[in-house]
């Protein structure tokens, strides 16, 4: 495992974490697209469906189940037990607008045309765009308060830290991934207009605000 | 080298 993975993992530990731990202090799910959540609780379930089928090491285990599970964890909080500070009104980007893409792609674009291969290239490409709801409205409401700004900056990090690792392994080990590798650039590329809000005015002590 | 998939990676 290289170093640009192990900081990527960790950095995508935190994002969730951090997620879990404004909600849950706050007691408020306000800001937080709640589809984007639910689309990466899909993202989760499709891609680690061989978690009792191939043991890879207790790493991988441990990580899937941790990733699984507060996931799901974070879609409950938000559509269950603080359903009321949910700011659904805001939340408006529909979803179907990136999962039956993603889906057809997925039909296309796989390394064996096989139940788990599918599931696996649909994660792959969903996770890609999972984002664009919390990006929506964050641009629809102006601004994100600075812990969600901090989730944001840790989630877009950890594929631009798997993009060093794929060069990484790319030069000295021969393996390269194109599914993963181009949708791992794509979510990257998503996150470029946040990661400049972020250095500009949330490092500087300023509130994330879009301008108009 | 076959493309492959990461399946080491999450």
């Amino acid at each position: 495992m290289t170093l640009f993975r192990l900081a990527g993992d960790l950095s995508h530990v935190l994002a969730i974490l951090l997620l879990l731990y404004k909600i849950w202090t706050t007691k408020s799910a306000a800001g937080i697209s709640g589809k984007t959540q639910l689309m990466f609780c899909m993202v989760y379930v499709t891609r680690y469906l061989d978690l009792f089928t191939s043991f890879i090491s207790v790493y991988n285990s441990t990580m899937k189940v941790l990733f699984i599970s507060a996931s799901v964890a974070t879609v409950y909080l938000i559509y269950f037990k603080f359903k009321a500070t949910y700011d659904g009104n805001h939340d408006t980007f529909r979803m179907e607008f990136v999962i039956v893409p993603a889906l057809i792609l997925a039909l296309i674009w796989n390394y064996a045309f096989t139940f788990f291969e599918i599931s696996w290239a649909f994660s792959i490409f969903l996770e890609a765009v999972a984002i664009l709801p919390q990006l929506f409205m964050v641009t629809k409401t102006g601004e994100a308060e600075n812990i969600t700004s901090h989730y944001l900056f840790a989630l877009g990090s950890y594929r631009a830290l798997y993009i060093l690792n794929w060069i990484d392994r790319y030069y000295f080990e021969g393996h390269w991934d194109p599914i993963a590798v181009t949708a791992g650039i794509v979510q990257t590329v998503l996150y470029g207009d946040f990661f400049y809000l972020y250095f500009t005015r949330v490092i500087k002590g300023r509130k994330l605000q879009v301008l108009p | 080298q076959p493309a492959a998939a990461s399946k080491d990676e999450l």
